[in-house]
């Protein structure tokens, strides 16, 4: 949760009222929903994702976990057993819709989401209901949508809600913890909460009578208010990652001008290799370019610079950052998790650390979700929309070979912008071919060594 | 900022509850359970995540993802499930109310 919450709604460890018994009126699932599903983590995909929704300390037998995939984007409408007192004491305003809900599409990818839900579930509502987690959209495909915001075993069916429209349920969640290749990803599997409704208030007038009336009491979406665009644009860097694919290997990229991508040398390895580069969706053009400049294996510094056959259009040229403030909310947008078949993801945190040789910036590290795919992708600051820098890595353990996608490392801008200036003006690389030579103690850091502290002394 | 989630925060707090489905007669086998989002009031219907459901699919969860299944009807779980659902005092008050929800506490004239 960011640290910028107001002040607690509700102290905790108030009574709970008591379980209300209910009764289930259908069970109702998205076919829109299921079929971005099966096109992101169906087949080949399959075997890599994983979708956990036991109790940790649960053995989860194959059975059960087939159950649960099956399960996976179905939610209950249930009505519960009136209670008269209740019904007698509330005023008319209290009655009908609880909520407010935002139409598909309403809410664009980066934008700030809460989640809302009760880890566990009825284990300990005392303690647990209600617990909120913040996070932004990180991606969308129809009424699949994945958040970062931080999701436990239980929160299954919790309310995700926007700021704007203020207060609009956007979603519910689907899958808290998601998990490619045994890695945990960090991102949250969410459906949209409109085209549910639909379905909800769809299959209500086909059971009959009795629950046609129920359907006018679902919560209607919210309109836009007159004059505000149709559809909230999101914030422009959220656009700005394309796609860089060199021969069969792709990873992310970032257009600093017309005609230039930076990405990762382990994206775009070889000088003069010819390059594909895709911008996002929806004015998603596709440019052969050649990488310029790559630099050496032994620099620390993992970029490669792409030079376009042809202009890039439609995509926002960030403003390159002078300055870096530890502790600003950032966001890296990439590649990564989806690769080509979605476009890139948003995830969002803090610039944890800053890692300076003397006075100079070298290294910049982020609490952000950066997954296999996001290499190359740019680091924005989420307020000024700034490019602070190009994200290099997340972090993996040699030993245990868990990867920790929120401990990642990005090149500063800062770094590079003296030699892209020289090149963008003069086309000579030489400020770039720097990079190679950088001094030993930026390639301490860069191998994660701790600095020395005073050169080691001869024993001859 | 915090102004900024003040609306959601709200409507959060209103609209979350918990729902625990369990067998009738068979408390010890305990139950299972997610989070919920309260849709409307006075009829209170609720919405919660189908995945509680599967052990008490009469056809079992093979149901779910049988051609064509968009939605299912209550009927299609057994007899036996029972259903709970349970709400914070934010979500339960319009105003006052949780206040009398508090035994032994009263107003006395004076």
């Amino acid at each position: 949760a960011g640290p910028e919450l107001g002040p607690p709604a509700r102290p905790r460890g108030r009574l709970m009222e008591p379980p209300r018994p209910a009764e289930l009126l259908l069970l109702l699932s998205c076919p829109a929903f299921r079929a971005h599903f099966a096109r992101l983590f169906g087949g080949e995909a399959a075997e890599q994702w994983r979708f956990a929704s036991a109790a940790p300390d649960d053995e989860v037998s194959e059975e059960e976990e087939e159950d649960q995939l099956r399960a996976l984007g179905w939610f209950a409408l249930l009505r519960l057993r009136p209670d008269p007192e209740e019904e007698e004491a509330a005023a008319e305003e209290e009655r009908g819709p609880a909520v407010a809900v935002a139409p598909l599409g309403a809410v664009p990818k980066g934008t700030p989401l809460l989640a809302c839900g009760s880890p566990f579930g009825a284990f300990c509502p005392d303690i647990f209901l209600n617990t909120l987690s913040r996070g932004v959209l990180s991606n969308a495909a129809g009424p699949l949508l994945l958040t970062d915001a931080r999701c436990l075993p239980g929160t299954e069916g919790g309310g995700v809600f926007a700021a704007r429209p203020a207060g609009a349920l956007v979603a519910l969640v689907v899958a808290p913890l998601c998990w490619k290749a045994r890695e945990w990803v960090g991102l949250t599997l969410l459906c949209a909460a409109a085209p549910l409704l639909r379905a909800a208030r769809a299959a209500l007038g086909r059971l009959g009578p009795g629950t046609h009336a129920l359907a006018a009491l679902l919560p209607p979406e919210v309109g836009v208010p007159w004059g505000l665009p149709l559809r909230d644009p999101g914030p422009p860097w959220a656009a700005a990652a394309v796609l860089v694919e060199c021969g069969t290997v792709w990873g992310s990229g970032v257009a600093v001008a017309p005609r230039l991508v930076v990405t990762c040398r382990h994206v775009a390895p070889r000088e003069a290799a010819r390059v594909l580069v895709r911008a996002t969706p929806p004015k998603s053009a596709t440019i052969w370019g050649r990488v310029v400049f790559a630099t050496q294996e032994t620099s620390p510094y993992d970029i490669a610079v792409v030079s376009l056959d042809e202009d890039l259009h439609g995509v926002p040229l960030p403003v390159l950052a002078e300055r870096f403030h530890e502790g600003e909310a950032v966001s890296v947008v990439g590649f990564g998790v989806f690769g080509q078949a979605c476009g890139p993801s948003v995830t969002s945190g803090i610039l944890s650390a800053v890692v300076r040789v003397g006075d100079t910036p070298v290294m910049l590290q982020t609490t952000c979700a950066v997954h296999g795919g996001s290499s190359g992708g740019p680091l924005f600051s989420s307020r000024t929309g700034d490019l602070l820098g190009i994200v290099a890595s997340n972090t993996r353990d040699n030993d245990t070979g868990a990867t920790y996608p929120h401990l990642n490392f990005s090149v500063p801008i800062t770094v590079l912008q003296p030699g892209l200036r020289r090149y963008r003006q003069t086309g000579d690389l030489g400020g770039l071919r720097e990079l190679d030579s950088a001094a030993e103690p930026e390639k301490v850091v860069w191998r994660l060594q701790r600095p020395l502290t005073e050169a080691p002394r001869s024993k001859l | 900022m915090a102004r900024q989630w003040g609306p959601s925060m709200r409507a959060a707090e209103k609209a979350g509850c918990v729902v625990s489905a369990s067998r009738a007669g068979q408390a010890e086998a305990g139950s299972w359970s997610c989070s919920g989002v309260i849709l409307s009031r006075c009829p209170d219907l609720v919405l919660c995540h189908g995945g509680i459901f599967t052990p008490f699919l009469r056809a079992g969860s093979a149901a779910l993802t049988a051609a064509g299944a968009a939605f299912l009807p209550g009927d299609s779980c057994g007899d036996d499930l029972r259903l709970h659902v349970q709400w914070g005092p934010a979500a339960a008050s319009p105003a006052g109310r949780a206040e009398r929800g508090r035994p032994g506490l009263c107003t006395p004239q004076c």
